[in-house]
């Protein structure tokens, strides 16, 4: 999303 | 996906292949501590509330769900399952993690990437983590003889920990905006909690011998 930045790593 | 990042989350499910194998196989939970595994179950369910809001990968949602799933396992059959429950150490598991918990989420709440209810809780799993296998280690300082899947269960931990490392260095050369500072300097604090560990896994091994911590 937009507002928050993905994180990938579990 | 780099192979450090790869190989680390293969490590840590094979830890909880370990354990799984283990409490079904002996249907013991000798050795293992409860308070370290519903540390494990909230740093989970914080940290993939995701799954509702991004999708990332297949693989990445999958993994997300057999580690919430398997969590919660290995905490039900510690507490409901007739056998297992038995075999609990009760009276060595006496960590306060509920001090792990308040101070986790008050660093969480001065510490964040942003003040918002998903992030904030992110960290708290990220700092949560980071200390989350302290009644486990202190456990089995306590009973001094660590059982062989015990001790492959820990060591497995350990290495997922370590190759995470590997694969912040591998993206902070690949990836020029990988900065991730909160996850990192917590990792960084968790893999060193395993170092008296690994010394003494390194050692029985070296000797062909059963893993003993001193007391």
């Amino acid at each position: 999303s937009s507002t928050r930045e993905v994180k990938d790593e579990l | 996906m780099n192979i450090f990042r790869f190989l680390g989350d293969m490590t840590h499910l094979i830890s909880i292949l370990i354990l799984l194998l283990k409490i079904y196989a002996t249907k013991s939970c000798s050795g293992i501590s409860l308070k370290t595994q519903e540390l494990y179950a909230l740093v989970f369910l914080t940290r993939y509330l995701d799954l509702f809001t991004d999708f990332i990968s297949v693989y990445n949602t999958v993994m997300k769900l057999v580690f919430i799933a398997s969590s919660l396992a290995i905490v039900w059959c510690m507490r409901n399952h007739p056998l297992v429950r038995r075999s609990y150490d009760k009276q060595l598991d006496t960590f306060r993690h509920y001090f792990l918990l308040l101070a986790s989420f008050l660093l969480a709440l001065l510490l964040h990437e942003k003040f918002a209810f998903q992030e904030v809780l992110w960290a708290f799993s990220i700092y949560l983590e980071a200390v989350a296998i302290l009644p486990q280690l202190v456990l089995l300082q306590r009973s001094g003889n660590v059982d062989n899947l015990t001790g492959q269960y820990v060591f497995f931990l350990g290495a997922y920990r370590a190759l995470y490392i590997f694969n912040w260095i591998y993206r902070y050369f690949i990836d020029p905006h990988f900065t991730r500072w909160i996850a990192c300097v917590s990792g960084l604090v968790q893999t060193a909690l395993y170092a008296d560990f690994f010394y003494y896994y390194f050692i029985s091994w070296k000797n062909n011998a059963k893993l003993q911590l001193p007391a």
